[in-house]
């Protein structure tokens, strides 16, 4: 807390079960947590070896598609409502820390209608600019695994033994499908079948 | 013998040769290939191969390159010296294999036996000569696995050339006896001046001869194994020997490969029935790199 | 990376076997 680092758990968007995410409060962002896992695995630590423990990984992420989770969630009520009754979560109450992240507001209309009344906003979930900006993100996507060499085709064991060359024989359009695949860990199924159609 | 590439990399393979000389570019010429410790559990195996032409053959004999097991060390580097002395005729080329590329080709999980290693660079030699412009018409190699296949083997690979693979070749021909004087120089020297990758701490420069059945040879293995790491690389772990002492003296290590194979030991069945609702697997990018959603700290 | 696990918590030797490389 001292240095602004707070963990919470919140609702995964893709499973809708309870996830590590960290907090940055002095740097605005976010970031999920992943655990390298591997069955055989021993550690090297200092001048010594260990065989428990786990590697946690914090990769920066968009807020976006957590509230995305509430803003679906709210939508069957086909209303527009204020953000702060949309991203309400008795199961996972530190969802209202998303709201604290001043961009937010800013990248909003990629996903909702708004409506502004006595200067006050009201959002509604808008399926069409949802799935607009997510095919931009397949694109970002794509182009950087491209340009980070990875291998997309055929089926590897694990990356580790992947030899250098192999990304070079993939075509167009694995990484689009990978990256849909990717982009799909943080999406609710539904939405990830409606983007595979677009 | 200039073994300086060795020194500054010695865990691959290490190619030494001589110029070539020019009789040898334009006569017919004969060609010996032999190797040097292919049974210690300890240092490189060496291949050489020695030509020269079949016009000198008499003169290269005249050397007195009798069968190398029968002489000393300093006896092979004298022979060796007026080899390179009469090196307007005979020539040689020869490949060190390391310790632990001997290790790594016979455990890696593409299995690569040491009959294929050894054959693979008898004949990598032979191709080398062949490229460097060296006229050869006869070969001539000792057996290594059964000698009809590997005669087979050799003389199909080399159709134009006159192929004799014989038990105790380096007895018979000059140019094995000359081939194998070379290997074994090279190996002496290598094992010599071998460079330790490793720190090691005290280190006992007092190994025996090398072979796995020699007491003072088992009992530097024993001192220098380490629990966690093994041995330095100058060991052979692929041997018998050295297998057995580290399952003894050093940690177990699990590999994934090898629990694997138990559990892949289910009933063929299970891999099309589902029991119940598959779960979502996670995409493979995650998959493939071992990581998963944190769900608690 | 390699897969395989020492079952131990115990001292070892890593910078006399491993050289860091960047």
């Amino acid at each position: 807390m001292k240095s602004g680092l707070m963990f919470v758990k919140l609702a995964n968007p893709c499973s809708g079960e309870g996830a590590i995410y960290l907090f940055n409060v002095c740097l605005q962002q976010l970031f999920e947590i992943k655990v390298f896992k591997e069955k055989h695995h021993s550690w090297f630590i200092n001048q010594s070896v260990q065989s428990e423990g786990q590697l946690h990984f914090a990769t920066p992420m968009d807020p976006l598609f957590l509230v995305l989770h509430y803003l679906k969630k709210a939508d069957k009520e086909g209303k527009f409502q204020p953000l702060d009754q949309v991203v309400v979560d008795d199961m996972f109450p530190n969802c209202t820390l998303l709201l604290k992240f001043p961009e937010l507001e800013k990248f909003l209309h990629h996903v909702t209608e708004e409506k502004e009344i006595d200067s006050k906003k009201y959002y509604k979930y808008s399926k069409e600019k949802t799935l607009k900006w997510l095919e931009k993100k397949v694109g970002q996507t794509a182009a950087a695994l491209k340009a980070s060499h990875v291998p997309v085709g055929a089926r590897v064991q694990s990356a580790a033994f992947v030899p250098g060359d192999q990304a070079s024989g993939d075509k167009e359009e694995d990484y689009i499908c990978y990256a849909h695949g990717l982009i799909s860990e943080y999406l609710p199924k539904e939405l990830s079948d409606d983007l595979a159609k677009y | 013998m200039d073994l300086r590439e060795l020194e500054r990399d010695n865990t691959g393979r290490c190619r030494l040769s001589s110029p070539v000389p020019a009789a040898c570019r334009q006569e017919p010429c004969v060609l010996g290939v032999d190797e040097a410790g292919r049974g210690p559990v300890l240092g490189p195996m060496v291949y050489a191969i020695c030509y020269c032409p079949l016009s000198r053959l008499a003169d290269l004999e005249a050397l007195k390159v009798a069968d190398s097991k029968t002489l000393s060390e300093s006896e092979r580097d004298r022979l060796f010296a007026k080899m390179e002395e009469d090196g307007d005729f005979v020539g040689w080329a020869l490949d060190v294999l390391s310790p632990n590329l001997i290790s790594t080709s016979m455990l890696g999980r593409v299995k690569y036996n040491l009959n294929s290693l050894s054959h693979d660079t008898a004949v990598g030699l032979v191709q080398y000569a062949l490229d460097q412009g060296v006229k050869v018409t006869q070969v001539f190699v000792d057996t290594v696995g059964l000698p009809e296949t590997y005669q087979e083997r050799l003389q199909r690979r080399f159709p134009d050339l006159e192929v004799t693979v014989k038990a105790k070749a380096d007895a018979l021909f000059p140019v094995v006896s000359a081939a194998s004087i070379c290997a074994k120089v090279a190996r002496d020297q290598a094992v010599k001046s071998w460079q330790f990758i490793e720190e090691l701490h005290d280190l006992d420069a007092d190994y025996g001869s090398g072979y796995p059945n020699d007491p003072k040879t088992k009992a530097w293995l024993r001192k220098h194994v380490e629990p966690v790491f093994g041995f330095p690389q100058f060991v052979r772990f692929s041997w018998r020997t050295a297998q057995s002492i580290l399952e003894k003296e050093a940690e177990a290590v699990t590999w994934e490969d090898s629990t694997a194979d138990q559990e892949g030991s289910g009933k063929i069945t299970s891999y099309f029935l589902s029991e119940g609702p598959r779960p979502r697997l996670p995409h493979r990018y995650f998959l493939e790199r071992g990581l998963e959603p944190a769900t608690a700290l | 990376l390699l897969p395989c696990a020492v079952p131990r918590n115990r001292p070892a030797p890593v910078s006399r076997f491993f050289t860091p490389a960047v």
